[in-house]
């Protein structure tokens, strides 16, 4: 465990929190994907069937449980509690034209063919890209609540964490998971563009973000 | 597979 590596758990920890309380409290999804959120269960849940199997460390378990249940936690509010507030019509994207390659990216680039492990690696696949349909939602209606984009701002700056965690572990340990690595660049590139407005607009006061 | 590979990161 390294400075990064934590501040990477809490900023995803920070980032999952936000959005939840933002639906619970404002008592509304709207302007939220529920795609994205749906993907993002799917993630965890295929990531964490090692619970079931080997035990890492007293947090690494809470974590995983955390965010499992804060997922699946999102996605009621958005579907069931709130689910009138929900903007499906601006939820458009086709989740099939990841999901389909992101399996079969799994079958075919991982560290051993076993059920367990290529899940583990479809889970990293389809993470890298679960956040587009909520990207495409915002560049749909050309706008998002300020609470949103710090969301994103805290979930995009997560990935980037790792990164420098992957670059100390190299280093330090000789570490190097190269399907996460690579995963993660492309991850982290999807959040760029989104960066630069959040800094030059949000962080300048805006009240929501609004594209250009 | 004998070894299972391990994921130590979230």
């Amino acid at each position: 465990m390294n400075v990064f590596r934590l501040l990477g758990d809490v900023s995803h920890l920070v980032a999952i929190i936000i959005l939840f309380l933002k639906i619970f409290r404002s008592k509304s999804c709207a302007g939220i994907s529920g795609k994205s959120q749906v993907l993002f269960a799917l993630v965890f849940t295929t990531r964490y069937l090692d619970l079931f199997t080997s035990f890492i460390s007293i947090y690494n378990t809470v974590m995983k449980v955390v965010f499992l249940v804060l997922s699946y936690a999102t996605v009621y509010l958005i579907y069931l509690r709130f689910r009138s507030s929900y903007d499906s019509e601006s939820d458009t994207f086709r989740v099939e034209f990841l999901l389909v390659p992101v399996a079969g990216l799994s079958f075919l680039e991982n560290y051993d063919f076993t059920p367990i492990e290529i899940l583990w690696t479809f889970s990293i696949y389809l993470e890298s890209v679960a956040i587009l349909p909520q990207l495409f939602m915002i560049t749909k209606t050309g706008e998002a609540e300020s609470i949103t984009t710090h969301y994103l701002f805290f979930l995009g700056l997560y990935r980037a964490l790792y990164l420098a965690n992957w670059v100390w572990r190299y280093h330090t340990e000789g570490f190097f998971d190269q399907i996460a690595v690579v995963s993660g660049v492309v991850q982290t590139i999807f959040y760029c563009d989104f960066f630069y407005l959040y800094v030059t607009k949000v962080l300048k006061g805006n009240s929501k973000l609004t594209l250009p | 597979a004998d070894e299972s590979v391990d994921h130590d990161e979230l």
